[in-house]
C-alpha cells in the first residue's frame, strides 16, 4: 500500500 | 507532542546519557552487555536514515544526532577502549537469532513496501528484542551493579511511557501505529520482571540480585 507514513516520533 | 512522548525521550535520553557515563567514569563495561549496544547502535541507524531528508523539527533532529553519537560511542568503548573489562564470557546471547527474524518480519509486516520504510519496521522490531542479550548477561551473572539497574529502568520506562503517549494520541487524534504498539507492548512486556526486582530491590537500596 503505498502511503507516505511520516514518522514524527523518535 | 505530549507530556508522555517527552518524557518518554528524556528517559531514553537519561538512559542512554547514564550507560555512557557508567562505563566512561568507572572505565569499566563490567555487566553491560555489548551486545545489546550493537543491536541498539543497528536501530538508531536503521531508523533514522531519514536524519538529512525528512525535517521534522529542531528537537527531533537533533536528538536523532545525539542518539546515534552516543549509542555507537558506547559501542566503541566497549569493544574497543575498555575491552579488557568486557565480560565476553557471559554475554554469548545470538544476536542473529534476533536480528533475521526482525529482518525477514519487516519484510512481511510493514506500512509501505519501500526501503525507508522496511528499514524503518525493521529497527521497530528489532528494538523490541533488543535487551534480551543484556537480560540474559544479568541472568547469567546472577545480578546488576545499581547504576546497570538504573539503566534499564529508564530504558524500560521510556517505552512504557510511549505506550501512554499513543494512548494519548489514539484518544486525542485517533492516531495509532499497530507495527509500533505491538513492538512496544512486547519491548515493555520484557521488562516487567526486571521492574518488578528494581521496585522491591533497588528501591530500598539492595542490590539487584536475581534468584539464583
Amino acid at each position: 500500500s503505498k502511503k507516505n507514513v511520516a514518522h514524527d516520533e523518535l | 507532542m505530549n507530556v508522555f512522548r517527552f518524557l518518554g525521550d528524556l528517559s531514553h535520553l537519561v538512559a542512554i546519557v547514564i550507560l555512557l557515563l557508567k562505563i566512561w567514569k568507572t572505565r569499566s563495561c563490567s555487566g553491560i552487555s555489548g551486545r545489546s549496544q550493537i543491536l541498539f547502535a543497528i536501530v538508531f541507524t536503521t531508523r533514522y536514515l531519514d536524519l538529512f531528508s525528512n525535517f521534522i523539527s529542531v528537537y527531533n533532529t537533533s536528538m536523532k544526532i545525539v542518539y546515534i553519537t552516543c549509542s555507537y560511542a558506547t559501542v566503541y568503548l566497549i569493544y574497543g577502549k575498555f575491552k579488557a573489562t568486557y565480560d565476553f564470557n557471559h554475554d554469548t546471547f545470538r544476536i542473529e537469532f534476533l536480528l533475521v527474524p526482525s529482518a525477514i518480519l519487516a519484510f512481511l509486516v510493514n506500512h509501505d513496501f519501500s526501503p525507508l520504510e522496511i528499514l524503518w519496521t525493521f529497527s521497530i522490531y528489532l528494538e523490541s528484542v533488543a535487551i534480551l542479550p543484556q537480560l540474559f548477561l544479568v541472568s547469567k551473572t546472577g545480578e546488576a551493579e545499581t547504576i546497570t539497574s538504573h539503566y534499564l529502568f529508564a530504558l524500560g520506562s521510556y517505552r512504557l511511557l510511549y505506550l501512554l503517549n499513543w494512548l494519548w494520541r489514539y484518544f486525542s487524534q485517533g492516531f495509532y501505529d499497530l507495527i509500533a504498539l505491538l513492538s512496544g507492548i512486547l519491548q515493555t512486556v520484557l521488562y516487567c520482571d526486571f521492574f518488578y526486582l528494581y521496585i522491591s530491590k533497588v528501591l530500598k537500596g539492595k542490590k539487584l540480585s536475581l534468584p539464583a
